[in-house]
């Protein structure tokens, strides 16, 4: 028996909405403390991991550890039904091939069941180990957006190089290169505003610019993002969701020239 | 052109 109910379904809407065009299918993992999720897109070029901690639910029951395979465009079509004031609430059963997405509006005077089939994935799961990190970036999610999506029209890679300086973001394309310097700046009125790097030692990588427009997608689920670099190590592109868990983006460096 | 490499080259399976 399995029944999480989420007071602000919003929360799940924008998440799928992040990783729907990154990952078809995806195996959603239930334990009594949180639901997780970690896929790799189809050229195993970059991988996607969802936490969902149990706290973060009005009510979570999770009698035992399932596994449901779940087609994230699908999953899509039927939470865009919900109102973005629903509640949403997650059912599934022992053994049953469907899961049951129940939306409350606010006022309880319109209740949706959305019933759907699950699917067998045969997914690899990876061990990410934890690593020290030359450099972390945080930043206004949404600056960084801004970034990738400037940067796209320009050229097909970014090389993100992190020194005592700052943060440059630069890219070459045909018709001519851009470079894009944040420096520290925690002079904000808001602390979501500010520009927070962190460097134990320089460290310059190269990344598909597809990939990054592609996690930007999580920009509603939070204000900043976190960027974090090493070299031979995936960046992570984290995107923390309030009090609740977070989806991290883990994308493998292109070699240097 | 940088080739790419991929996760699989990092992470190893569980």
């Amino acid at each position: 028996m399995l029944e999480l109910r989420l007071v602000q379904g919003s929360l799940l809407k924008k998440v799928l909405e992040s990783i729907k065009d990154l990952v078809n299918d995806a195996n959603f993992d239930f334990s009594s403390s949180g639901f997780s999720l970690q896929s790799m897109d189809s050229s195993h070029v970059a991988l996607v991991a969802l936490l969902l901690k149990s706290e973060g639910f009005e009510h979570y029951r999770c009698d035992r550890n399932t596994s449901m395979g779940m087609n994230l465009g699908n999953m899509s079509k039927m939470l865009k039904c919900a109102g973005n004031d629903d509640i949403i609430t997650i059912k599934g059963d022992d053994g049953s091939d469907t899961v049951t997405f129940m939306f409350e509006s606010p006022t309880q005077d319109k209740i949706a069941d959305f019933e759907m089939k699950l699917m067998d994935i045969d997914s690899e799961h990876l061990g990410i180990p934890e690593a020290e990190y030359h450099a972390i970036v945080k930043m206004p999610s949404a600056e960084f957006a801004r970034i990738c999506k400037d940067l796209a029209s320009i050229g097909d890679t970014v090389v993100i190089s992190v020194t005592k300086e700052g943060v440059k973001f630069s890219t070459r394309g045909d018709i001519g290169t851009a470079n894009i310097v944040l420096r520290q700046n925690t002079t904000v009125d808001k602390p979501e505003d500010a520009t927070v790097i962190e460097m134990n030692e320089p460290v310059s990588m190269t990344f598909a610019l597809r990939y990054m427009n592609s996690f930007t997608k999580a920009t509603p689920l939070s204000n900043t993002v976190t960027i974090s670099m090493s070299p031979d190590l995936p960046v992570v592109v984290e995107y923390k969701i309030a009090e609740m868990g977070y989806v991290r983006f883990y994308l493998a460096p292109k070699m240097e020239e | 052109v940088n080739p790419q490499r991929q996760i699989t080259a990092f992470f190893s399976t569980t």
